[in-house]
């Protein structure tokens, strides 16, 4: 299987 | 006091509905230089980024910036009740609790005026540094639209991969593999035209439901760039003459 990251793991929360 | 008249209503009607399925419920930052928006959707895979600049309404007043947080899907209803060639007013008085939309016809023959009520949302923005890609792939949108639609009759994933000569579009699902490859050429049909700007050769797997989302977005410009590096999201740029559409997408990993 596959799964996709999270945005938040890429680009800091501001 | 906040207000802004867009000739071309069409265009916002175009915006809301590229994004309505992503996102829900946003808010919008309106200062004097532009109106935009930043918002993930529900699984925080996917970012909308929106820009329009002031400078490209007919006309724009922002005396102090605010923040209006708007309902997406009540937006995109009353957007319904725009007509076409409607010019479109939002206007907000300064610590607004609504936003009032304003249609007029072409010939100032009608005038809808809706008051739409605003929403008090938590902000999650995300810091995007800026970034050199790998690869950029700059083609029709309607034929990367068309091919993402295609490709997700075969399965869920897209595999894409970016070098100097060429962009690979690859499936493998249970009916079997394919992949569709276009060459970089500069036609002069805006269909087949696709530019590469390749540093790295990249190799990324993408949803092929968000991208399809996505290309909602293919109404509102006939070119769409696509911005790849290794292990970070994707981003669709969709310009046209108000400002950009921006979408970002995390990859997909194998385990």
């Amino acid at each position: 299987g596959k799964y996709q990251e999270v945005l938040s793991k890429f680009y800091y929360v501001g | 006091m906040f207000e802004a008249l867009l000739g071309n209503g069409l265009i916002l009607k175009k915006i809301i509905e590229s994004i309505k399925e992503l996102v829900t419920e946003v808010n919008f930052e309106v200062t004097s230089e532009a109106i935009s928006l930043q918002a993930m959707d529900a699984s925080h895979v996917a970012l909308v980024v929106l820009v329009l600049r002031a400078s490209e309404f007919e006309e724009y007043r922002c005396d102090r910036p605010q923040t209006l947080g708007v309902s997406i899907t009540n937006l995109a209803k009353l957007l319904k009740i725009a007509g076409n060639d409607d010019s479109i007013i939002l206007r907000a008085e300064d610590e607004a609790h609504v936003l009032t939309l304003v249609f007029t016809g072409k010939n100032n023959e009608k005038m809808c005026e809706f008051n739409l009520n605003l929403l008090t949302l938590d902000s999650e923005h995300l810091g995007i540094p800026e970034q050199e890609y790998s690869a950029e792939v700059t083609m029709s949108s309607s034929e990367f639209s068309r091919i993402c639609r295609e490709l997700t009759q075969v399965t869920d994933t897209l595999n894409l991969s970016v070098d100097k000569e060429s962009v690979k579009f690859a499936v493998s699902g249970d009916i079997g593999t394919g992949s569709i490859t276009m060459k970089a050429n500069n036609s002069d049909k805006s269909e087949e035209k696709l530019i590469l700007n390749v540093s790295d050769t990249v190799s990324m797997a993408f949803a092929l439901r968000y991208l399809n989302l996505f290309n909602k977005a293919s109404s509102l410009s006939d070119e769409v760039v696509l911005s790849l590096s290794p292990e970070v999201p994707v981003v669709l740029k969709f310009a046209f003459d108000l400002g950009e559409l921006k979408y970002f997408l995390a990859p997909k990993i194998a385990e």
